[in-house]
C-alpha cells in the first residue's frame, strides 16, 4: 500500500417487524439513536487509525448491547422461549474467519466469534461446544432474563398464536 | 440481524454479523449469518459483505461469497455485483432481505429488496447517513 486510503463503514440493524409507517416517533428516535451509537463506535476505531476488524467488532457489539435490535440483548425468541444467537467475523486481509452458533448465555457473540478465529484452530463452534469455549476464554455470560425484552415476548406470543415463523425486519411471514 | 463492514486506512476490509435468528424458530435452526460465504464474507481482493434476511435463501445462493466472486472473476464493480445478487437472483427464489458491502475504494453499497431496513454508513470526510429504508 503506497499511501493511506479513506476509511469507510456501514452497518445494518434489521430492527423489527415494525415498518417505518407504523413506528411511533419515540420508537423511530430510539432506533436511529441505536444506529448512531453503533456507527460512532466503529468510526472511533477507524478515525484513530485502527483496523477494519476492530471497527466491525466494536460496531456489532454496540448493536448487540442495544435491546431494539435482534442480536445479543433483545434477540428474538425460539419456539421454546429461549434465545439462540449466532455470529461471525472475517478478516479480509488474511481470510481468517470465526463463527459461533446457538449461544444461549454469551453476552456478545461477535466477540466470541473473533476469539474462535484468533484462539482456536477452528472456523466455527456450535451450541455446547461454543459455550464451553466461551467459558474457557472467560467470555462474559448473562442470565436468560437479561436477553429477553417485553417486545420479543409479545412477538413470540403473536407468532405462536398465528403458527408462523417471522423475520426480524419486515412484516413478511414464512411458515 | 445486525452487521457491519469496514475498510481501514491501510485498505484492509472486514465483515461481522450477529443475530438472534427468526422469531418462533425451531431450536437448532441456523441461518446465514454465521455461515462464512453466505451471510458474512471479507476479502481484500474484492469486498466485505454482511447480510440480513431470510437466511435459508442466502445460504442456498451463497450470497456474500458470490458477490465477491463476481468481482474477482467477472470484473464487476461492487454495485453491479450486489444488484445482481439482491435484485435479480434472490427474488427468483423469494429471498427477502439485503446486504451491506464495501470494497477497496468508494462508498459502501446498501442493497435490499424488502422493507423496514435500518442502515447507517459513513466515509472519511463525509457526513454520516442514518436511515430507515422503505
Amino acid at each position: 500500500m503506497s499511501g493511506a486510503v479513506d476509511w469507510a463503514l456501514a452497518l445494518h440493524g434489521g430492527a423489527g417487524t415494525i415498518l417505518r409507517e407504523h413506528l411511533s416517533p419515540e420508537d423511530e428516535t430510539r432506533y436511529r439513536a441505536g444506529l448512531e451509537v453503533a456507527l460512532a463506535a466503529g468510526r472511533a476505531v477507524l478515525e484513530a487509525g485502527g483496523t477494519a476488524l476492530d471497527a466491525v467488532e466494536e460496531t456489532v457489539t454496540a448493536l448487540e448491547e442495544n435491546p431494539v435490535f435482534n442480536a445479543g440483548k433483545g434477540s428474538v425468541l425460539t419456539a421454546e422461549g429461549a434465545v439462540e444467537m449466532d455470529a461471525a467475523i472475517m478478516d479480509g486481509a488474511s481470510l481468517d474467519a470465526g463463527a459461533v452458533i446457538g449461544l444461549r448465555r454469551v453476552r456478545n457473540p461477535v466477540r466470541l466469534a473473533r476469539q474462535v478465529m484468533e484462539h482456536s484452530p477452528h472456523v466455527m463452534l456450535a451450541w455446547q461446544g461454543a459455550e464451553d469455549f466461551a467459558r474457557h476464554m472467560g467470555a462474559e455470560t448473562m442470565a436468560l432474563e437479561w436477553f429477553v425484552t417485553g417486545h420479543r415476548s409479545t412477538q413470540l406470543a403473536e407468532a405462536r398464536a398465528a403458527n408462523v415463523v417471522s423475520l426480524d425486519h419486515s412484516d413478511g411471514k414464512y411458515g | 440481524t445486525v452487521g457491519a463492514v469496514a475498510r481501514d486506512r491501510n485498505g484492509n476490509l472486514a465483515a461481522a454479523t450477529s443475530t438472534g435468528g427468526m422469531t418462533n424458530k425451531q431450536p437448532g435452526r441456523v441461518g446465514d449469518a454465521p455461515l462464512i460465504g453466505a451471510g458474512t464474507y471479507a476479502s481484500n481482493r474484492s469486498c466485505a459483505v454482511s447480510a440480513t434476511g431470510h437466511g435459508e435463501m442466502f445460504i442456498r445462493l451463497t450470497v456474500a461469497r458470490d458477490i465477491a466472486a463476481m468481482m474477482e472473476y467477472q470484473g464487476l464493480d461492487l454495485a453491479a455485483a450486489t444488484y445482481r445478487k439482491v435484485h435479480e437472483e434472490l427474488p427468483r427464489i423469494d429471498g427477502a432481505g439485503g446486504v451491506i458491502a464495501v470494497g477497496a475504494e468508494g462508498a459502501p453499497v446498501l442493497s435490499f429488496n424488502s422493507e423496514g431496513m435500518y442502515r447507517a454508513a459513513q466515509c472519511e470526510g463525509a457526513a454520516p447517513i442514518i436511515a430507515i429504508f422503505e
